[in-house]
């Protein structure tokens, strides 16, 4: 070990193990993390020879999918089944063992972040049975298709099709103009073979808003696209490169009347459309996908910012005092601020993330008994502080690639394409400013209600103090 | 109010300056609205104000919400673990407070004088926590294939391992590229 940092490491002066422990949740979390991180990263053939920047953009791809198959094969055989949600999400916190893996991401990324969540919060009982086991066995490989080429955050602009088919009972999906084609859906290029498309609902011309369906995508045995579904991967982009990104168009494709994700609405055989009772339950995915990007962004800082305390540790720069060694640029305080602020960030998110994650959990629960009275102020929170921690997170990792000056600059460093994967979080699961424009609505109204003498609750009542200020 | 420059007295600070942003927007669209623009133009208008009081109220949630876990969570911990977090908490906030001085020179009762004590309390944060920065990080517990950086490695030889993967370059397997023959020697003897 380099003597600057064996040095740094004798005069840290707290139980690193314990500090560990805490940011895991606790010891048992910590544990769990370790025993998986080993037992991945034992397998062989999982981890890359040849630097994945040397290959070209199908060959990257092709190694991503060999290598998710194995990962998913490890992940399967040690998956705990009887982990209740919440103690599943406390270990995947910072279990970020996939990072080691691929560089840019999975190609198998949606099928667990979106595909699966979506089934859960959208299915009826019937609908997560059949489906749930499908998917977790990686018996199908799913997506989640909801942006399209001309609407991404704003989903009452989503332009393609549903149209219901009483005499066949089918739902007919289509595309009818290039801006309606899905765009940007990880894994649905060439690798998942259903996806679930929110597309808006038709019934007897009338519309009837946007609503999840459960579409084969391609062929289960050939895995070619299916008749009336045009699919391919969108392009080489700043980040991702592996998460095979597609495209999906619609010509009149038909499915049957149960591949509509049924929980929150319904079509009955004749036609008839059973409203929800809340449309907002619709969104619910994409709530606790934002929940779940403060704590990514709290790891993907930590990442960052470790690389770069190290490296600051072991890098020694210009000669201030005459007769004296280059001092560690650890020692400079242009390097302490850029650096330590980053760390402070990533204890600051993973505090918030623990924080809103509790929240969702027991907002989730009420909602299961129809309690629907916190899921505003939920919604609000998350589009304030997925915002807020990504653009933070990107700021701050551009900052610790600076501060590795030209080899930071490198591939190798790992810094550039850690932020290529921050900076896509900005965009998606709603564009920043959409989201903060959001939250801004909820702020008016609760400012505008609290004038008029209505209470403010939760993390909006500090409002209230402006008579004492 | 006096300026108040504890962790607390800052964040109520924040508060504040998220209160004021707000009650400020809702008055902007308001006169909008009534000097003849309709509601969806006034918002627009007045977008950009909007999602700074966003971000003023996320900003606000965001330290509190840090301070507020953070005295929770590490009343468990040993003195030297809460110290090294307070002081990150510190640090937190008061980065924070200097980042957005004009909103607290605007919103808050924030002095010259204030100021200068904050920049100072700063950089003896950072001295504070010098000695700890590799320990924080180590903390984090990347195993290296996680980290999957030459510079960020645990045994800090990211010399060695530049070099290392340097060779890795498929430039590298030959000593003449094929492109010298091709087209560089050529080029050369042209004599431009």
């Amino acid at each position: 070990v380099n003597v600057d940092l064996q040095r740094e490491r004798a005069k840290c002066n707290f139980n690193v193990e314990e500090l560990t422990n805490f940011l895991d949740w606790g010891v048992k979390y910590t544990e769990k993390r370790r025993n998986l991180e080993q037992k991945v990263l034992s397998i062989k053939g999982l981890l890359d020879d040849t630097p994945e920047e040397y290959l070209s953009h199908k060959e990257k791809y092709e190694n991503a999918i060999r290598k998710s198959v194995l990962f998913y094969k490890t992940l399967h055989s040690t998956e705990d089944e009887n982990m209740s949600i919440d103690e599943k999400t406390k270990l995947n916190f910072r279990n970020i063992v996939t990072s080691a893996i691929f560089k840019d991401n999975s190609p198998f990324m949606l099928h667990n972040s979106m595909f699966i969540p979506t089934i859960m919060g959208q299915g009826t009982d019937e609908q997560r049975e059949y489906w749930m086991k499908r998917a977790k066995n990686m018996e199908i490989i799913g997506t989640y298709a909801q942006t399209e080429l001309g609407h991404g955050t704003f989903i009452r602009g989503l332009e393609t099709q549903a149209t219901y088919d009483p005499d066949t009972e089918e739902f007919v999906l289509h595309s009818p103009v290039l801006s309606s084609y899905k765009w940007w859906p990880g894994g649905l290029a060439h690798t998942a073979n259903y996806c679930i498309v929110m597309a808006r609902l038709y019934i007897k011309g009338k519309s009837h808003g946007i609503h999840p369906f459960m579409v084969q995508i391609r062929d289960e045995e050939t895995h070619m696209p299916l008749p009336g579904i045009k699919l391919g991967e969108i392009g080489a982009k700043l980040g991702f490169n592996t998460v095979n990104n597609g495209f999906l168009g619609f010509e009149n494709h038909r499915i049957s009347r149960d591949r509509m994700l049924m929980k929150n609405a319904q079509v009955l055989k004749d036609g008839t459309f059973v409203a929800g009772s809340n449309s907002k339950l619709t969104y619910g995915t994409m709530v606790y996908v934002r929940v779940l990007i403060v704590s990514n962004m709290a790891n993907m800082l930590a990442k960052a910012v470790t690389i770069a305390v190290r490296y600051s540790a072991i890098r020694r720069q210009s000669q201030p005092k005459p007769d004296e060694p280059e001092p560690q640029i650890l020692d400079y305080v242009t390097q302490q601020h850029k650096l330590f602020i980053a760390i402070a960030s990533s204890h600051a998110f993973y505090m918030n993330a623990m924080w809103l994650w509790e929240i969702y959990y027991s907002v989730s629960l009420q909602l299961a008994s129809g309690k629907l009275d916190n899921l505003p102020e939920l919604h609000a929170l998350a589009c304030c502080l997925k915002p807020l921690s990504t653009i933070d997170a990107t700021a701050m990792i551009e900052k610790c690639r600076l501060a590795c000056g030209g080899h930071g600059y490198m591939l190798s460093a790992n810094l550039a394409q850690t932020y290529g994967l921050a900076t896509a979080a900005y965009t998606y699961e709603g564009e920043n400013t959409v989201l903060l424009l959001q939250a801004a609505r909820s702020l008016v109204k609760a400012w505008v209600g609290h004038v008029k003498g209505r209470p403010l609750k939760g993390t909006m009542a500090y409002l209230a103090g402006e008579s004492t200020v | 109010k006096a300026w108040d420059g504890s962790i607390d007295g800052i964040i109520q600070s924040f508060k504040v300056v998220a209160i004021r942003k707000i009650s400020s927007v809702v008055k902007i669209l308001q006169d909008y609205e009534k000097s003849g623009l309709s509601p969806e133009d006034a918002w627009n208008k007045a977008s950009v104000f909007l999602t700074a009081a966003s971000e003023a109220h996320g900003r606000a949630v965001l330290l509190s919400v840090y301070k507020s876990e953070m005295d929770k969570r590490a009343a468990v911990l040993s003195p030297p673990l809460r110290k090294v977090l307070l002081q990150l908490v510190d640090l937190y906030v008061t980065y924070w407070a200097l980042e957005k001085v004009g909103d607290m020179l605007l919103y808050a009762s924030i002095t010259d004088k204030d100021v200068d004590e904050l920049q100072r309390r700063y950089i003896e944060l950072l001295a504070a926590i010098r000695p700890n920065a590799v320990g924080l990080v180590d903390a984090f517990d990347f195993r290296d294939e996680i980290l999957n950086s030459t510079l960020g490695a645990y045994d800090g030889r990211a010399y060695e391992r530049l070099m290392e993967e340097a060779m890795k370059s498929p430039l590298n397997a030959e000593p003449v590229n094929q492109t010298f023959h091709k087209y560089l020697k050529p080029f050369m003897r042209g004599k431009l």
